[in-house]
Formats: C-alpha cells, structure tokens, sequence
C-alpha cells in the first residue's frame, strides 16, 4: 500500500460518504442517475467475485464489504424509498446504458489477464467502471443546476482514479515486474472522462459561482 | 502454474 493508492481509496469513500449525505440529508436524489449507480453496483459486484475466496486483508475486504453495501444501498433507495424516489430524474436519466454493459464483457471476453471466469468478470467490472460515469454526466448536462453535494460526489469520484494513475506510476517505478495494463489503460480512460467536468467544477470554484455544465 | 494475475487493489 502506497500513499497514492490510500488517498484514492479514502477519496472514493470520500465521493460514496457524499451521495449518501446528500441522499439522507435532503431525502433527494435529484440529479443524481441512478443507471450510474447500477452500473457500479455491477462494478463492485463482478470485480469482487473473490470476496470469500481470496482474503488478503482486513482492509482490503472492509472496502469490498462497504463499496459493494453502500452502492446496493444507493440504488435501493433510488427505486424504493417512499420520499427519496420521487425526486428521481426519471425523464433526464435516459441513458442506454446497456450498450455499455455489453460493449465492456465483450471487450473483457477479448483481452483479460486469464480466459477464466474470474478474470473476465473482473476485466469486465474494470471497462465498465470506466464508462460508468458517462450516464450521470449526461443528467449533468441537462438538469441545468448542481447541487453543492452532488458536484462534490462527481468531482472526487473522478479524483479517486486519478491517485490510483499516480500509485500505478509510483508501483511500477518502485516494483519489479510490476504492470497493470488492464487497470492502468481503462483508468486513464476513465480519469479523461471526467475532463471537461474538472474544467468547469474549477471554473465554477474559482469564480465561486453554481456549478453548470453546458448542454 | 500460472501466477492468478494479483488483484491486491480495489
């Protein structure tokens, strides 16, 4: 464990720590896509396939444990709680993700680590999560105001990757034999994504205005 | 035997 991977991991907590403030503090979810949501739900649950198989830390299986938890639970509310569904963007939220999901496992049935179920659900969850952004920064753009908390929760979910970049760069200067193509290249992918949205996020810090993102 | 490419990280 690096310093980069730690402030990546605590960044992601961080970014799941703000969806669910703003879920449970304004019994809201407007704004938020609950197809994202799903998406990682499906990230966490097929990279994770080896929660009770392969322990390797108390840490390691904490994580699993709450990321898988925490992002069942935002969908859950999403669809089923009585107040915080209604507010749900059901209009703006129209994203075809499926296309994502297929695009990603065939990618993954092409280049994986092993041809094993395993390791092609697992390089599946990682092209996946990738894309996964892709149906909130949408909503992003057509519901004209951010709330404070939900720019928040893009902005360091987007972050997180970013220090996971640096620990891949930090792993493979200071490990022998140390790749990760798989990770490293959807990351890079994944953290481009999220380009235009740090531009304007820090635009709207710097001018201290409401975060907006043009359609 | 093939090492199980190492998912240490989350």
């Amino acid at each position: 464990m690096n310093v980069f991977r730690l402030a990546g991991d605590m960044t992601h907590l961080l970014s799941i720590l703000l969806l669910l403030l703003k879920i449970y503090a304004t019994k809201s979810c407007s704004g938020v896509s609950r197809k994202t949501q799903e998406l990682y739900a499906i990230v966490f649950i097929f990279r994770y396939l080896d929660l009770f198989t392969d322990f390797i830390s108390v840490y390691n299986t904490f994580m699993k444990v709450v990321f898988i938890a925490s992002s069942l639970a935002i969908v859950w509310c999403m669809r089923f709680h009585p107040v915080v569904r209604r507010s749900y963007d059901r209009e703006l939220d129209t994203f075809r993700y499926f296309f994502l999901v297929g695009a990603s496992f065939a990618l993954a049935l092409i280049w994986h680590e092993k041809f094993s179920v395993q390791e092609v659900f697992w390089a599946f969850s990682i092209y996946l999560e990738a894309v996964a952004i892709l149906p909130q920064l949408v909503l992003l753009q057509r519901s004209g105001n951010v709330d404070n908390l939900t720019g928040q929760y893009v902005f360091f979910l987007g972050a997180y990757r970013a220090f996971y970049i640096l620990n891949w760069i930090y792993r493979y200067l200071t490990e022998p034999r140390f790749t990760r193509w798989i990770a490293g290249t959807s990351g890079v992918v994944q953290t481009a994504l999220y380009a235009d949205f740090f531009y304007y996020y820090f635009i709207s810090w710097k001018n201290n205005s409401k975060l907006k993102l043009p359609a | 035997v093939e090492l199980p490419a190492n998912h240490d990280e989350l």
